[in-house]
């Protein structure tokens, strides 16, 4: 199972919008698609329409009482979600003194490994206990980034402190799959060198040994896109939506991409 | 001294952009002005080409390292900066058990009261110690708002978690100023929608005795406006970078209608 985390401690660029649109692109082509929701804020669960005060969500699968099974709530025949619980906050605090609770999550998904083929787990946008989850958990890391000045910067820190440190201690096999640019303005300045720094960032760790020396930038920008921030207050993914707007042809068109880059892994 | 904390806990809400913005128009109306970096991201810090990681920061004021005056980068006569330092975040954990964590800021500014007509704080996009250091320190809190779903849940859990505790067991005297809506793209059905929503929520607690039974929703919305996103990449506010353009009219006609607001606050 391929086992996806999207992270950026930034705020507002996209992961949610991201994990909803890109797993529901996956569960149109027939892929089995798993999504958690490891964000307080509940927003990818309330995206859908589901409650976000259930019991049986990922902070009670955290905290040990349910099991991955009972939590796991069906969204359509290929396509299920995890839910978030609005004080999964309260969950960062509590694990803090926890023995092992960067792997919990690990653990409890080994139950159903072979019911999906693909999991994608939204994160909050801060590197905490719950990031950190999520990265020792993923044998992948995608990144949303919006073009603008300090992404480059947030970048750094997100690769050189926070995934280091977990590929090198925790999770080995963890890899930077690569960057989304999203909320994409084309024909500005600003984000036509900020994907050109990103890129140059990307170019100059080739050949080193870090967990990001083959992340792609995707060549499929996300463009901004109204219908995208719409979508959510009907409870359903662009492409119950408006499967025609530019927001439904670039999630598609990312999810190719996706599984074009990784028909070799 | 208006002490004013910029809060909401969604991210990339335009709250950085807001206190760089508002300041800089205060400023050039001549009131004195202090802006604080409580985001460990330093956003606001960066914005304004000043070093993120140096010795006399927020974070070490925060500590009892330094006193304010120390701390405080003069950015030009009217406008005054106390950075943030990109390991702030470490200090949320180290104040989790040190007696009355939440007013150390409140005490250390005491002794610039009558330095500053103006304070604002920066907050990041969480309700943890930082923030609640912000909202014991401020007489106003200013939420900036983009008018998308779930947009009013954030605005509600907010209120009624933490800006209800805060003046109730901390800083009796807070109120809610208003609400600013951001990255506002006039036309679209959803932004129209979500101001009336958000407008309804205020209108029901007028006569409540909530902390924001007075808050406005701020009649000038801050469009949509690139430039608002280049600005930072040189170091300046966008009265200097294009003062012409929609983003420094909308800044600086919110200033006065803040100014009208508060005459005889
Ligand atoms: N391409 C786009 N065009 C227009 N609006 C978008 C686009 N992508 C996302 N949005 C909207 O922008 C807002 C922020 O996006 P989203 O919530 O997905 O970001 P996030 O990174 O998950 O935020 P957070 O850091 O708070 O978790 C949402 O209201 C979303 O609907
Ligand atoms: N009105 C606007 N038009 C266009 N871009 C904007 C506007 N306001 C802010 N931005 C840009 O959007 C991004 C997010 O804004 P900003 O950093 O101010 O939000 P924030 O709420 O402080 O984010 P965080 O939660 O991460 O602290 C920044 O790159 C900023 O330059
Ligand atoms: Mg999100
Ligand atoms: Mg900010």
């Amino acid at each position: 199972m391929h086992s996806i985390a999207v992270l950026n401690q930034k705020g507002g660029v996209g992961k949610t919008t991201s994990v909803a649109n890109l797993s529901a692109a996956f569960a149109r082509k027939g892929f089995r698609v798993l999504m958690i929701d490891l964000d307080p804020q509940a927003h990818l669960t309330l995206n859908f329409g589901v409650d976000g005060k259930s019991q049986k969500s990922v902070y009670a699968v955290l905290e040990e009482r349910v099991s991955v099974a009972e939590s796991v709530v069906k969204i359509n025949d290929h396509l299920s979600l995890i839910p978030s619980h609005l004080d999964l906050a309260a969950a960062e605090i509590e694990l803090v003194s926890v023995v092992g609770r960067e792997v919990i999550l690990r653990d409890a998904l080994e139950s159903v490994q072979d019911d999906y083929d693909l999991m994608l787990m939204d994160c909050p946008p801060s590197l905490g206990t719950l990031a950190i989850n999520a990265l020792s958990t993923a044998n992948e890391v995608l990144i949303p980034l919006q073009p603008h000045f300090l992404a480059l910067q947030g970048l750094g820190k997100l690769l050189h402190e926070t995934i280091r440190l977990v590929s090198k201690r925790i999770n080995p096999q963890l890899r930077v799959g690569g960057v989304i640019m999203t909320m994409y303005e084309g024909g500005t300045r600003l984000a036509t060198e900020i994907v050109e720094d990103v890129k140059g960032f990307f170019e100059a760790a080739r050949n080193t040994d870090s967990p990001w020396s083959d992340a792609l930038v995707y060549r499929t920008p996300i463009r901004r896109n109204i219908k995208l921030a719409e979508a959510p207050s009907h409870g359903v993914t662009i492409f119950e939506y408006e499967p025609k707007c530019n927001g439904a042809i670039d999630y598609d068109a990312l999810a190719d991409e996706w599984i074009q880059a990784n028909r070799d892994r």
